[in-house]
């Protein structure tokens, strides 16, 4: 009914519905409290309504994420279809926060919805953000760590996208092992 | 069909809402 009634208004209707939330670090309160739901999307003009409506990410104070996920997936590890998956990490250097960026995540979100990793963009969950003092970090989350040709894939196109040289390596993590280590000792299982 | 833009057709929409 949703695709029936944006086609009727002329808009583009995305392959999925995708939910943007926001974090912001409250020590006061309960980490589940701090995360906040957004809104809903599904077409390509309602992404750039929302995209040019909020804060940019640049300009967020430190501690805060936004997270972009399909709807019905919730931006933890918890959630039963990111627990088996692991994330493409960018992590940047404290001077890219006023030059990379907001570019960076801008090419994120478009790849989320314009459904850029071809065959393998049903692996995709969503995309984070971390606003932080020691350095910034922008990841995609596919939902199965083991799935090796669809996370090489989706690497590969990421980088792509976000222009990166062949001399920059990116690393992706299984969720299970990131929550048991300390962030420096996390295993990378790929490499592009 | 699978619904898949591509980042030129999405940037094309970016600022239609300044226009309109």
């Amino acid at each position: 009914q949703e695709l029936l009634v944006a086609e009727s208004l002329g808009k583009h209707p995305l392959q999925n519905r995708w939910a943007l939330w926001f974090f912001k670090n409250d020590k006061s309160k309960m980490w589940q409290e701090n995360l906040r739901l957004i809104t809903k999307f599904s077409t390509v003009e309602d992404f750039w309504a929302l995209y040019s409506h909020i804060q940019p990410a640049s300009k967020l104070s430190s501690g805060c994420d936004y997270s972009l996920f399909k709807d019905g997936i919730e931006p933890m590890w918890e959630d039963s279809q990111n627990k088996r998956g692991g994330r493409w990490l960018i992590t940047l250097a404290k001077q890219q926060r006023h030059t990379e960026l907001d570019r960076f995540w801008l090419e994120t979100l478009m790849c989320l919805v314009g459904e850029m990793f071809d065959d393998y963009s049903d692996e995709v969950c969503g995309a984070v953000i971390n606003i932080r003092a020691k350095g910034d970090k922008i990841a995609i989350w596919t939902r199965e760590a083991e799935n090796r040709e669809g996370v090489i894939h989706i690497g590969r196109v990421y980088k792509e996208h976000l222009g990166l040289s062949q001399k920059v390596a990116i690393g992706y993590q299984a969720h299970a092992d990131t929550a048991t280590k300390s962030s420096s000792l996390t295993k990378t299982k790929f490499v592009v | 069909e699978k619904k898949r833009y591509d980042r030129e057709f999405l940037l094309g929409f970016q600022f239609i809402f300044a226009s309109m």
